[in-house]
């Protein structure tokens, strides 16, 4: 125990706690690594890239934001299933999923992208920057390929995966929070099953600190996302408030 | 409660990944 929001904690605890993390991820990670391995690593060939850059940016915004929402649904399972989300207030549950939804989509996209073509799976193949370019934020495209590269040269396991992902979801320092202390407690459990199975898996002593590095560049890409919507949502209005999935307009304050 | 509906209803509904 190191500190007053840090419970104490038995190894068999920390175990369970991995266990159940690591489970619900499998359960809800929208892909299984079988299925992605069936999918054969096929990329977009050039018309077909090229048809996606003519499309026109409104709709290439929809067609992102709906793959978006569709993996938050999944997020939101997972949460649902970690030992003690469903214990926090109302409130809060929903001040972690709003401030971290995406950036555990940002942390599951490691699993679906090709390091080596610089690719990601995207609408039934694997798509590189340029295929987002119709979006005209090519910038934060960048930064979200070289983040899921940057993850990727990681090798993390899946029990990894999923614990971090808990970690990330877990924040105890976002705004608005009720409970805090509560949200403080299951943080450090979670980070505490992650080294826990760091030290299992005898990773390096440094990944923890490189993961804990990639916690401010979710942040970083998350608000550069909210950022690029307001420019978008101050041209097509419309478009936003008719055509855009009701959840991610919530998450988003679209 | 109304500016986060879907999310109220999603962390209410027992569903499973298969039902998404």
């Amino acid at each position: 125990s190191n500190g007053d929001a840090s419970p104490a904690v038995s190894m068999a605890e920390l175990d369970h706690q991995a266990q159940i993390i690591s489970k619900s991820h499998l359960e809800t990670c929208q892909y299984l690594r079988e299925e992605l391995q069936q999918m054969s690593w096929e990329n977009f060939v050039q018309d077909e890239v090229e048809n996606y850059q003519r499309k026109p940016r409104e709709v290439m915004w929809q067609l992102c934001a709906v793959k978006i929402t569709e993996a938050i649904q999944y997020v939101v399972e997972f949460a649902k299933r970690i030992d003690g989300f469903m214990d926090l207030c109302q409130n809060d549950q929903i001040v972690l999923l709003k401030a971290g939804s995406l950036e555990v989509v940002f942390v599951r996209m490691c699993r679906m992208f090709d390091s080596q073509n610089n690719a990601v799976y995207f609408d039934g193949k694997f798509a590189g920057p340029d295929v987002f370019r119709a979006l005209g934020c090519d910038d934060l495209i960048a930064s979200v390929f070289d983040f899921a590269k940057s993850m990727c040269s990681l090798h993390l396991s899946e029990d990894e995966l999923a614990l971090f992902s808990a970690f990330v979801l877990l924040s105890a320092d976002r705004s608005w929070l009720q409970e805090k202390l509560q949200v403080e407690k299951l943080q450090q459990k979670t980070q505490l099953a992650l080294q826990h199975v760091l030290q299992k898996n005898q990773r390096e002593d440094e990944l923890l600190n490189k993961l804990r590095c990639k916690v401010s560049a979710l942040r970083s890409l998350c608000s550069r996302h909210t950022e690029k919507l307001s420019a978008f949502r101050a041209v097509y209005p419309d478009i936003v408030g008719t055509r855009f999935p009701p959840l991610y307009k919530e998450l988003f304050g679209a | 409660k109304e500016k986060h509906k879907i999310l109220h209803q999603l962390l209410q509904n027992s569903s499973s990944p298969v039902d998404l």
